[in-house]
């Protein structure tokens, strides 16, 4: 395929949430993201694997790291209404990106991502994609490991 | 925020994997894609939530639906040398996406969807972002309702 990989992109002033065993069910989605909306709380990613029994499924978002105290709060009254096991909150968090024109396919170009940090033996904590960017989270003191070697897999060291 | 959604977009003709309890740690996404990649297996959305116990997660991604059946060959052989529970597959699915520019915010956005779609009982299977879209997998025979509501909801009725 032609896919051509332009840039590597990174934030590094978010947190993570993880919302375990939220009920996988109409309604369950709704019931985490509006109030954070109505509490204007900056959300990024928001990823979310297919589960397995029917039963229920774990959320994973990001937020401004600066934000996560007023989310806390926002998840207290959240699990008024939602039932979920625990929110697990990780603020040392980096988010890097590979962005390609001409991905027919994500799985050559994610191949090249995902074995870079794993050379470099950097964990992917979350992933999630779109038509043109392959996004993953790590843990922020590997940020610029990752840049580096993800500028060098994929040929866009400056000369 | 002054978020703008231009559009609904979906596509139906692709298939669901979830990987069940693959082993959290450098090397198992590169040793999922990997093979992926050299069957020439189209990978459109890779959708990875953040573990909890440190030691497993879940990853969900979608392929061509006529690819399923090489697609299984090819987890036979990752299942080898990549620990996971199991492989779950899931034909009958359709990922439906809300387009959208100056989010800079998902949450108000990603809400309306979430409750537009519990509003019409439709459950939501996985989840990813991206800048400017939020996109869902749900089952395939509400693609017609959910789009229907949605265009309605975000007022892209035709007048
Ligand atoms: C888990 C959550 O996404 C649920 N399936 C919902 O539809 O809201
Ligand atoms: C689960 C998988 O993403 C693993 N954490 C890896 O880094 O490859």
């Amino acid at each position: 395929e032609q896919a051509v990989v332009s840039g590597i992109a990174f934030t590094r002033n978010e947190a993570k949430v993880t919302l375990q065993r939220v009920a996988d069910r109409p309604g369950v989605a709704a019931a985490v993201f509006g109030p954070l909306a109505d509490a204007g709380i900056n959300v990024d990613m928001i990823v979310q694997s297919a589960s397995l029994d029917g039963k229920s499924t774990d959320i994973t978002f990001t937020i401004g790291r600066a934000e996560l105290p007023r989310a806390l709060e926002v998840l207290k009254a959240i699990k008024r209404k939602v039932k979920f096991d625990r929110a697990a909150t990780d603020a040392e968090i980096s988010k890097v990106s590979v962005i390609g024109t001409g991905m027919r396919s994500h799985a050559g170009v994610a191949r090249r991502m995902f074995e870079t940090l794993a050379k470099n033996g950097i964990n992917i904590q979350a992933i999630s994609t779109s038509e043109i960017k392959i996004s993953v989270l790590i843990e922020e003191k590997f940020t610029e490991l990752a840049l580096r070697a993800l500028h060098t897999a994929y040929g866009l060291d400056s000369a």
